[in-house]
């Protein structure tokens, strides 16, 4: 490319700059994140930032592999919700018993058994207020579930190590358990994707994740206290969890934002309006946001796309992608491509996936314009990786998504790589097994 | 032992505007 084109089109970047962030980094909140008092910090799970409330997590941390292997559990799960299906778990109403995948009842012949799981946990942590007076949970936060819930004492089954308090709600003067008769009860069941159990008149959730972790408690209501300028939500409808075992990285529990009845989303769209935004960290060492109601961006320049919902999976935020460039050359993809098995933005997926069709065409492209750079070896799903390990500057493609309204996005060079080491810099991008996924 | 997240969302503000039923994108979010 010439020396203009190759600027517009092309990310020339230093190597050393793709690699993920180090504890000996340390933790450098971001600038940029939003001060405002209804936002709340966004850290990694597993980054330095979360070391003051998740050290004992360290041990825990997944390798990179199983960090992409999670990744697929949590797509097939996703995958498997977006298809039309019927499916409960036939009882959850002994607290005192996991959800087991075995005791997941098939209604739709040839469906695998985990089709009634939600999706594994995400990878960022925000901090909540709960209960009066209020005691402070750092939970995943999550817009591709619904549920949110907590660990509470007295666990009367199981609770896993998390590093803040469990909740109590003994201690709380505001907390209640909600009756099996309650409408908010039966509402659980797409919540949770499990039909909900009763012990006494006690409504009883019970929700498992694709990675087969769980949580199963009271369905419960108390006080929900956001951000620095203590917005409280009174009445807020949580899962008080007796029963939790699982992979969520010492914290304690899951904030679903998903676009349910009792997701979080809605039960603030009195105050919020039914808006919120985010900013993922750039690098695990730094800190991000995430803000309810509007005005919470940072950036004037937003550009808009449509939200789609679709009778399946209707939890979920779909989206209108419409086709992909590469190096500012948009590629030959047919439309359908895409409309055949939907788009969503799941702010817990490490990795995009895209339709066979798509990625071959991304993938071809990207080689192309990669070919000066010595290939590497695939990392688990990851398969059109570079030795990057001789060069102290790279010049990379850039990478365009082109949206439904005319919006487009590039991402910037950190968002068109998964790297492992130096030796190992794979594009994040992966394929679909089936052109209906 | 670094950790990455998810890469193609670092650095946007992502907006959901359930409401008014449109998700958008602001550069440089944090």
């Amino acid at each position: 490319p010439q020396p203009l084109e190759q600027e517009h089109h092309f990310h020339i970047v230093e190597v050393s700059s793709l690699l993920p962030a180090t504890d000996v980094e340390g933790c450098n909140p971001s600038p940029k994140g939003n001060k405002k008092g209804n936002s709340l910090e966004v850290r990694h799970k597993h980054g330095p930032c979360s070391s003051s409330t998740l050290e004992s997590d360290k041990e825990s941390r997944p390798s990179h592999v199983e960090i992409l292997e999670n990744d697929e559990k949590r797509v097939d799960s996703i995958r498997e919700r977006v298809k039309p299906k019927s499916v409960e778990v036939d009882s959850v109403t002994d607290h005192k018993k996991a959800p087991k995948k075995d005791r997941v009842k098939q209604k739709a012949v040839g469906l695998p058994v985990k089709s009634g799981s939600t999706i594994g946990s995400g990878n960022f942590i925000v901090t909540i207020g709960l209960g009066t007076p209020k005691k402070d949970l750092s939970l995943i936060f999550d817009t591709g579930s619904d549920f949110t819930w907590t660990q509470c004492e007295p666990c009367k089954r199981s609770c896993y190590k998390q590093k803040d308090p469990v909740f109590n709600p003994s201690e709380s003067s505001t907390y209640t358990n909600i009756t099996c008769t309650s409408t908010l009860c039966s509402e659980v069941r797409s919540a949770t994707s499990a039909k909900p159990g009763c012990a006494g008149s006690t409504c009883v959730y019970g929700i498992q994740y694709g990675d087969s972790s769980f949580s199963v408690g009271f369905l419960a209501k108390d006080t929900l206290t956001l951000g620095s300028s203590y917005d409280t939500i009174p009445n807020f409808y949580f899962g008080c969890g007796e029963n939790n075992q699982g992979l969520f990285g010492g914290s304690a529990g899951l904030i679903g934002l998903g676009r349910n009845q009792l997701s979080v989303m809605s039960q603030c769209a009195t105050k919020y309006g039914q808006v919120f935004s985010y900013c993922l960290p750039s690098k695990a060492s730094s800190t991000g946001h995430l803000t309810f109601g509007k005005g919470g961006t940072s950036s004037k320049s937003i550009t808009y796309t449509p939200l789609l919902s679709g009778s399946a999976g209707a939890s979920f935020y779909f989206i209108d992608l419409q086709g992909l460039s590469v190096g500012g050359q948009k590629l030959s993809i047919q439309p359908t491509v895409f409309t055949q098995g939907g788009v969503l933005i799941d702010s817990g997926t490490v990795i995009t996936r895209l339709p066979p069709d798509a990625y071959s065409a991304l993938q071809a492209a990207f080689n192309k314009a990669m070919s000066k750079y010595p290939k590497a070896p695939a990392l688990s799903i990851l398969d059109t990786c570079f030795d990057l390990s001789k060069y102290t500057t790279v010049t990379v493609p850039k990478i365009g998504l082109q949206f439904g309204g005319k919006a487009e996005i590039v991402l910037p060079a950190a968002g068109i790589f998964y790297v492992k080491d130096i030796s190992q810099v794979c594009l994040a991008f992966a394929g679909n097994g089936d052109a209906s996924d | 032992v670094g950790i990455l997240g998810n890469v193609q969302q670092l650095t946007f503000d992502v907006v959901y505007d359930v409401a008014g039923s449109k998700l958008g994108f602001g550069p440089g979010g944090c």
